[in-house]
């Protein structure tokens, strides 16, 4: 696991985030409960909670789709290329490529040009709350995901990197850590 | 565009038919130090935007598989797990042209992954 340099993190005394989505990307339930689900794989291990907001505004965390260029300096580029990305804390800024094709639920195919959503949002989270990547290639940190893949569960070394920075959710038990990636891991990815 | 489950997915989708922001770089496959390929400042500015080459060196982004290029590849390599080489190789391309996050994996030349682990190859990616 890595951390970005001078290890910025949410301070202490902000341990119950809210998160909300762009107004403009009238976000469905079914992919609100995506991001729940992504967002409650991190809260498990560390002594934090999520919790959505419809005051984008004022949440701490603002998830959106975008398109192109979108003014903050790293545009998007398209089908495939990059798919999200997300800023050390405490911007709280999360964005992904609006050009993508997203699956909702199950785990995608190689055969198609489509991208699991709870993966990319689980490792977005990851950044949002100060890991960097990682070379470990079944962490969430890993940076790139082919197109065939699911990983949504956090490995052992996803766990000691952000466990590092927040210390340790008193009730977790130590049996979440994957060390497996679902779906097919062979395709290229384009 | 978001999909319930992949059955949902249009056949006009299949990767085929699709072309990826990095698609074109597979032609650069089997490139080493000392060629000049056309397009390949593009794979250089690919490089620069995850932190492998120096933002700063934008008078490198020429066609030249120069110096900077080899030791970003280097540097990639050390990081993604794959025989450090040094050139464009086939696991090499293959990884380059997969989907990934945006997020640089060099910042302000130095890395967290494997190759900031090993002393000898963090000083190549400070001295970028």
């Amino acid at each position: 696991y890595s951390f970005f340099p001078n290890m910025p993190r949410w301070p202490p005394s902000r341990t119950d985030l809210t998160y909300a989505f762009l107004p403009a990307n009238q976000i469905e339930d079914s992919v609100k409960v995506v991001f729940a689900r992504a967002f409650v794989r991190w809260s498990d291990v560390i002594p934090m909670t999520f919790t959505e907001t419809a005051s984008f505004s004022t949440a701490d965390i603002r998830i959106g789709f975008f398109s192109g260029d979108h003014g903050d300096g790293e545009p998007f580029d398209g089908v495939l290329g990059t798919l999200a990305h997300a800023f050390s804390p405490p911007s709280g800024l999360l964005h992904l490529d609006g050009d993508e094709n997203w699956v909702v639920n199950g785990s995608p195919s190689t055969a198609y040009a489509a991208v699991d959503l709870e993966s990319v949002a689980v490792h977005e989270i990851g950044h949002l709350l100060g890991l960097g990547h990682s070379s470990v290639e079944e962490a969430i940190m890993y940076p790139t995901i082919s197109t065939g893949s699911r990983r949504v569960e956090l490995a052992s070394d996803d766990i000691q990197g952000i466990q590092y920075l927040y210390g340790s959710n008193p009730n977790y038990n130590g049996s979440t850590a994957a060390t497996t990636q679902e779906g097919d891991t062979s395709g290229s990815g384009s | 565009h978001f999909f319930p489950n992949v059955s949902a997915i249009p056949p006009s989708l299949i990767p085929n038919a699709i072309e990826g922001a990095w698609t074109s770089f597979q032609n650069f496959t089997g490139c080493h130090p000392g060629q000049k390929v056309d397009g390949l400042a593009k794979l250089k500015r690919y490089f620069q935007y995850f932190g492998y080459i120096n933002n700063n060196a934008s008078t490198n982004c020429t066609d030249d598989f120069d110096d900077a290029l080899e030791e970003a590849i280097k540097t990639y390599q050390l990081n993604f797990n794959l025989n450090v080489t040094g050139e464009l190789d086939a696991p090499t391309m293959e990884h380059i042209v997969r989907p990934r996050c945006g997020v640089a994996d060099v910042i302000n030349g130095t890395s967290s992954m494997n190759s900031g682990k090993r002393p000898e190859s963090h000083i190549h990616a400070v001295a970028h």
